[in-house]
């Protein structure tokens, strides 16, 4: 997914249809808009109260041909279908009127699924190259069993935040300061680092793990290991969340399966049974952002994993991991973070270029500090980490 | 559905790639010269997007893609355009 950079401050949101499409019933277009709206009512806190009249509202929805007034317009029958605008440039979404809107229909195309799209947008995400995701710019057709994708609940969240159970009290807080914590700034060589299945990065050394936020550590970590994850032990060699939301961890020749923060079965198991052809005491795994599949790197090579196949690791494996150009042998972590998959190693961290397939070009380049970009340390080097790899 | 044998010409493709933010716009009064290297980037770009292979060519695949109706948000917007993350 991908983050415009601007979002509403206020999650009680609200709309108008100020122009409906011309080849459908009013009440059957205020139902789908709302629904459209519900897709993310469900993940968030989000509210969306329609108004009437002449009020104004955050998001103001409007069916148009050709040029409308904002000098991007529409084409005609396919082509663009409609377009949004993100919260700093108004909210608003424009709808191509020259195309058969239908609801619940194969035929022409479906408003609902447009609308959630369009959305999105008009929450300050971008769009996602994630094909399944709704995000994802191309209309692939009517889908009667829509849901929204793991990527698409994962961007929402970054924005707004989960849904929680109580009420939210007026008024929203601003989160907390991100902080340094002493341990990882004098030691930033990490155990392992994994995206958990609501978006949080977390970062597992020896006993303990912190949560991080974009510029630092969140407030009130570090904390043990064994007391958010039941049973699970410290010193753990690598983890990952995979799409199906659930959280792999990896120590020895054993591995522990979590959904968040419950272990989802009779755990451990070895290595060897349910991920057969990897090796034992393995230094990373990850969920490549280039293609999805799961990665583990043990010294100088790297195995890749697809459990759609059989065998699940082919006979071309293990490769060297030379082949991921700039990145150095014997990894500590490796994970997703906004896109992008960061590999660390020791006090450093490279950052994946997966379009070029190598490190990316960046100022300061990589390696960069561990310590200063992602644990906030503000003492530590912020330029490139020596030249000994 | 998109039709078969598509055929995309260059300058389709460079007007589609600078819409959806792979390219800069284009300017056709000043006829500006876009260079087949820019274009076999941007198309390269917009390929690994969708998830295409990775040719840097208008093959039928590509083609067909940017013939698909699509929402006319840009692809590559803002901060993010070049990195998502400053870390």
């Amino acid at each position: 997914y991908a983050l415009q950079g601007s979002r509403w401050r206020t999650k009680n949101l609200t709309y108008k249809i100020s122009k409906y499409p011309t080849g459908l019933n009013k009440q059957e277009v205020e139902k789908e808009i709302a629904n459209a709206f519900s897709v993310w009512t469900g993940e968030t806190d989000l509210t969306f109260t329609r108004k009437t009249g002449h009020e104004n509202v955050h998001i103001d929805i409007r069916f148009e041909v050709g040029e409308h007034g904002d000098g991007d317009p529409f084409d005609g029958p396919g082509g663009t279908l409609a377009h949004a605008y993100f919260p700093v440039y108004g909210g608003d979404a424009h709808f191509d009127d020259s195309e058969r809107w239908t609801i619940r229909s194969y035929r022409g195309t479906n408003l609902f699924q447009v609308a959630a799209h369009e959305f999105g947008h008009s929450l300050g995400l971008s769009h996602s190259d994630v094909k399944s995701a709704l995000m994802a710019p191309f209309y692939r057709g009517y889908d009667p069993h829509f849901t929204l994708d793991q990527d698409d609940v994962s961007a929402i969240q970054a924005l707004y935040g989960t849904k929680t159970k109580s009420s939210v009290p007026r008024g929203s807080r601003p989160p907390p300061p991100a902080e340094q914590d002493p341990e990882l700034c004098k030691d930033p060589k990490i155990d392992a680092m994994f995206n958990t299945k609501d978006g949080e990065i977390i970062a597992f050394k020896g006993k303990h793990y912190w949560k991080l936020t974009d510029d630092g550590v969140a407030s009130g970590y570090p904390r043990r290991i064994s007391s958010t994850w039941k049973e699970l032990p410290s010193n753990i060699d690598a983890a990952f969340t995979y799409r199906n939301g659930k959280t792999y961890f990896f120590k020895g020749t054993q591995y522990w399966r979590y959904i968040n923060t419950t272990m989802d079965g009779d755990y451990p198991k070895e290595i060897s049974d349910g991920f057969t052809g990897i090796p034992d005491n393995i230094d990373a795994a990850t969920v490549w952002t280039g293609n999805g599949k799961i990665y583990f790197y043990k010294g100088t090579k790297f195995w890749r994993f697809d459990p759609a196949s059989k065998p699940p690791v082919r006979n071309s494996y293990p490769k060297l991991i030379q082949n991921w150009e700039g990145i150095p042998n014997h990894i500590n972590a490796a994970v997703p973070y906004k896109g992008y998959t960061y590999f660390f190693q020791d006090n450093a961290y490279y950052r994946f270029n997966d379009r070029l397939f190598k490190v990316d070009d960046a100022n300061p380049a990589f390696p960069r500090s561990t310590a200063y970009w992602w644990f906030g340390c503000k003492s530590a080097n912020k330029g490139t980490i020596g030249n000994d790899r | 559905a998109a039709p078969t044998d598509l055929v995309v010409s260059d300058t389709t493709a460079a007007n589609y790639l600078a819409q959806y933010g792979y390219l800069p716009p284009i300017n056709p009064e000043k006829g500006a010269f876009l260079s087949g290297d820019k274009l076999t980037a941007a198309i390269e770009e917009f390929q690994a997007f969708a998830g295409l292979n990775i040719t840097g060519e208008l093959n039928e695949e590509t083609a067909e893609l940017m013939a698909t109706p699509r929402c006319g948000v840009k692809d590559k917007v803002g901060p993010a355009a070049d990195g998502r993350s400053k870390r």
